[in-house]
Formats: structure tokens, sequence, C-alpha cells
């Protein structure tokens, strides 16, 4: 699955995933 | 803790003794949101549960372009109410054992 990597200018790393299917709130 | 829209977990099974701690939130009801969101998916990152500030870190993922200004008190809650949570078992955890 395709993650991203964003680096805050302050040093925290931030990945993006994709949010599985299972986790998403049932409606 | 109060339906921000934003949801928050461990990434990580919590061992009860690292400060930090790898956190995943997502957005589940874009509805709750002010502004308007980009779908991107879900965030992971770490957290200092001793040194850092919940607000902090939601500020810092405005400013990463996750989210609007608008919606940094909602993405600050949410980090915070489960940051909250992840202190209380730690401390039931440690009292169930004295």
């Amino acid at each position: 699955s395709a993650t991203a990597q964003v680096v805050h200018s302050a040093g925290r790393r931030f990945i993006v995933s994709p949010v599985p299917e299972a986790r998403l709130k049932e409606q | 803790a109060e339906d921000t829209g934003v949801r928050v977990e461990l990434n990580e099974d919590d061992d009860g003794k690292k400060s930090s701690i790898a956190l995943k939130l997502w957005v589940e009801d874009t509805k709750k949101l002010k502004g308007k969101y980009k779908e991107t998916g879900a965030i992971e990152f770490s957290f200092d549960l001793v040194n850092e500030v919940p607000e902090v870190v939601a500020q810092e993922m405005v400013e990463s372009g996750f989210f609007l200004d608008c919606d940094v008190k909602t993405v600050g809650k949410s980090i915070r109410d489960r940051v909250a949570l992840i202190k209380w078992k730690r401390e039931r955890t440690v009292s169930a054992g004295n």
C-alpha cells in the first residue's frame, strides 16, 4: 500500500497511510 | 471521550514504559470538521507522553497541510483525549501491580 512521508520543520515525521477499512466508523 | 469526528488510536502495543509512543490519526466524520478536508488517509506519528502537548502536534499537522487552522482545536482535543486515556490505563496498571 502507498505511504507518504511529511516532515514538519520542527522535526516531527508524519507518515500518511491508507485507513484500514475495518477501522472506519460503521455508519 | 467526545466524538470529534477525528479518531486517534495507538499504532503500537503500549508497554507502559516508553514515554514516546506511536499514534495513528484519521478522520471518521468529515462533517464534524469546520474546514474542507482533503482525504489524505491516516497520519502516523510519534508522541511523547511526558514532554509534548497535543495542541502543538495539532498545529504542526495544520502547518503540514493536513488540516485547516479552524480545525486545530478539534484535532488537538482528539489527541488529548487519547493521550489522557493512555495515561489513565498506565496509572491503573501501576496501581493494580502494587
